[in-house]
């Protein structure tokens, strides 16, 4: 199981549509203050199936649609594609390749898709499970918050801990 | 689950006091269970001792210390529960240039078994990539590819100001 | 207290603003109280967009955008009521070259009024140093002084191992 | 009102007497992950006053007592003087040059001194009053914490206004 494919439109400060080729190995990227790379980390984070909006640096869900600027107007949807390869058969689905789409509405409607097919959050979450996919707590670490790790009360990082189990 | 939750907890604890060692070149570290009567509730202590130093609260180390503890903490995880992705948001930041060469050799030693997406600003960091992404914002508030360049084996690929087709 | 309270405030409010646009080149920033007709217990918000950007909440802008806008506001508070001294420990940890670069310009109108000590591992925000303290641990634990360079007019005066006389 | 010279002795890694001299404008700190730059931040913070533990990273005021490496016994006391020119009369004092020093014992004892005569710390606070000089919000900014000013509630902030007021 690996990830092969980030393609994301209309999230956060990606209005046109941005495709990113992963390779097993490292991926860096890099770029000025402001530019987009921790949205990158978000958009990971929000198809894996994550809920609260704080964890994407917002207030409300919407917050990660793309707002417009001060030249273009903002858009009525988000969306991103996460496509991981599956020719271990890690993933409990006959497919070698599968696509984990989000959808996200001004509306408030959201929409999940398993390649190309609607679904529900709840087959998302069930083709994780046990495979360390969902938004873990140790998989993403968001910028400065290395030191959470380390200063969370004793009780709290038992859910590290937990989760490795 | 509490066999399994103690076997892991020892799986965890012996990998963090070797990567410690590995990543400071020498100290103490360990992992603690406030209450070890009741292993399924019980909080985790930190212990961390950089080398030469007396054994002091973890609040009292540098913030370099306390990154590169939260560092061999995460990788001490990694080793038990391979995450089959892991995404690190500037977490090199609070590193001088000794640490990082030794937080780029430990992670040299896990490139093949997950794989990580590195935001950085460092170069030494960025060395350790099979491939680099640039992200750019020349029209203000849009963020886009600028760049892949394959660092190992091919040159640099132009690949055009919006690798976004 | 209220009449000095809202001519603080003002003042303030003011220097924010056209400090934000000095560091940022443009955009727009605020401070706006959450209960005008209560002066004396109202709570502060905090409004920055960056040029080019549509407003949002602070929780969305960057981790070097929110860097610069804390400048801005540390610096609209000194201008008002300058203390004798500053000390900034590793503030410029978040930024790319370009805001070092403004974050220094900026400096550079403030040291004829204040004192600045400056822990850093930047060069750029070296160069802006009358004198230079180097830390070092060569024994474990203990930490020294080892050189004191005057950069502006002298050279680099090696002055002993152990400048704690 | 200026400073001129701090000297530590037994305050946390400063074991040894050292003696920083501080030149009107920019000083710069540099060294290695942990070599007690930092250090000398709390220390400042520590001989202006503050009184608590937490401010200085630690869980009880004693951990600012040098408590020994694996070479060598932890000590007794730290003691750290400020000195400050006063020409230009701002401290309500009649000397032109003023040294305050601060000492804490293992004990739990703590004493205070104005050019070297026993004082009080509401002698010390009472000096400071007003001149910017007590250890407030936003003199000092420690490392990683230039994002409290953004983050923190509405309310919160208001104590940074209150102080400039
Ligand atoms: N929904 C949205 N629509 C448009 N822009 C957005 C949206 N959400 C966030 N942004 C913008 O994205 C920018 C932040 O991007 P991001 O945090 O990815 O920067 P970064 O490249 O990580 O920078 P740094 O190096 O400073 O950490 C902010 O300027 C913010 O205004
Ligand atoms: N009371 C004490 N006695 C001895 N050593 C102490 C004491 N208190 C703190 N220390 C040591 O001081 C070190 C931290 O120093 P400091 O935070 O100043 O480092 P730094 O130079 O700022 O490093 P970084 O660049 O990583 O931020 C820790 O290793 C800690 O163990
Ligand atoms: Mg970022
Ligand atoms: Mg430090």
């Amino acid at each position: 199981m690996r990830f092969k494919r980030l393609e994301m439109i209309g999230f956060k400060s990606f209005l046109e549509r941005t495709v990113l080729d992963f390779e097993p190995g490292v991926t860096a990227i890099v770029g000025p203050n402001g530019c987009g790379k921790s949205n990158i980390s978000d958009a990971i984070r929000w198809v894996l199936g994550e809920q609260r909006a704080r964890s994407l640096r917002g207030t409300k869900m919407e917050d990660v649609i793309f707002n417009g600027t001060t030249e273009r107007e903002p858009i009525g949807m988000a969306e991103v594609s996460l496509t991981m390869s599956n020719a271990d058969g890690v993933l409990p689905i006959d497919y070698t390749e599968v696509t984990v789409t989000r959808q996200l509405f001004r509306s408030g409607e959201s929409r999940y898709l398993l390649n190309r097919n609607p679904c529900r959050l709840k087959d998302i979450n069930e083709l994780f499970m046990n495979t360390g996919l969902g938004a873990s707590e140790y998989s993403i670490i968001e910028q400065g918050k290395m030191d959470v790790i380390l200063s969370s009360r004793p009780e709290e990082r038992r859910a590290l801990f937990e989760e490795a189990a | 689950t509490k066999k399994m939750f103690s076997e892991t907890f020892e799986a965890i604890r012996a990998n963090f006091k070797e990567i410690y060692q590995q990543l400071f070149g020498g100290g103490k570290a360990d992992l603690v269970l406030l209450d070890e009567s009741d292993i399924l509730e019980s909080g985790i202590e930190i212990v961390a001792r950089p080398p030469g130093k007396k054994l002091q609260g973890v609040s009292l180390l540098s913030g370099g210390e306390r990154a590169m503890t939260g560092v061999a903490l995460l990788f001490a995880l990694f080793k038990v529960k391979p995450s089959p992705f892991c995404v690190l948001d500037e977490i090199d930041a609070p590193l001088d240039e000794a640490n990082i060469n030794r937080f780029v050799d430990l992670l040299a030693g896990f490139v093949s078994s997950s794989q990580f997406i590195i935001i950085t600003h460092n170069k030494r960091t960025i060395g350790m990539a099979d491939i680099l992404y640039g992200i750019t914002m020349e029209e203000s508030g849009v963020s886009r590819v600028v760049s892949v360049k394959f660092t190992k084996e091919k040159d640099a690929e132009k690949v055009g100001l919006g690798a976004s087709e």
